[in-house]
């Protein structure tokens, strides 16, 4: 474990927390793609199996732990308690399009051909594009509230942490898994324009509107 | 055998 992993586990963590905040003290779920994070959901489930084959640490059961709690209870905020509020018609992000092809790459092209394996390799392939949703109904609206660009925002920081620590790895522990950089790489390079939008709009105290 | 890195990050 080294500085930027765990930099990137706790943006991780405040990310999903803004999230779940924003949605329960504002009771609304306004301008949240909920299918973003169904996908993200299923990142989470088919990613953390191992939760029952394999014990690595306490920090690493307790993390996956809350992360999928913290999953599951957005999910349920969004679709059942405050659903009334839920943006379904700039929604439209078609989620099949994303875990179909997923699905068929994680049958094609992983480190081992097992169950538990092709369900990871599934959720990292996953994990890298699950935001486009999200990103796609903001480019649809045009707009997004403050809170929500502060939620993407330390999403995108974890996956640029996570970066670093793979080069980290790499250097002092020789260590590397192609199949979780490259995902990373394309997980990552998705946030840019958005991370430039954000510094140059947001952190200016404006509010986050494309132009028309 | 190579471990897949992701088993031990989240």
């Amino acid at each position: 474990m080294n500085i930027f992993r765990l930099a990137g586990d706790l943006s991780h963590l405040a990310a999903i927390i803004v999230l779940l905040l924003k949605i329960w003290k504002t009771r609304s779920c306004a301008g949240i793609s909920g299918k973003s994070q169904i996908l993200f959901a299923l990142v989470f489930t088919t990613r953390y199996l191992d939760l029952f084959t394999n014990f690595i640490s306490p920090y690493n059961t307790v993390m996956k732990m809350i992360y999928l709690g913290c999953a599951y209870a957005t999910v349920y905020l969004i679709y059942m308690k405050f659903k009334a509020t839920y943006d379904g018609n700039h929604d439209t992000f078609r989620a099949e399009f994303l875990v179909v092809p997923v699905g068929g790459l994680a049958f094609l092209v992983n480190h081992e051909f097992s169950p538990l394996e092709i369900l990871w390799t599934f959720s990292i392939y996953l994990e890298s594009v699950a935001i486009l949703p999200q990103l796609f109904m903001i480019s649809k609206t045009g707009e997004a509230e403050t809170i929500t660009t502060h939620y993407l925002f330390a999403l995108g920081m974890y996956r640029a942490l996570y970066l670093i620590n793979w080069i980290w790895r790499y250097y002092f522990e020789n260590f590397f898994d192609l199949i979780a950089i490259v995902a990373g790489c394309v997980q990552t390079i998705l946030y840019c324009d958005f991370f430039y939008l954000y510094i140059t709009k947001v952190l200016q105290g404006k509010k986050l509107s494309l132009p028309a | 055998e190579q471990e897949s890195a992701g088993k031990d990050e989240l």
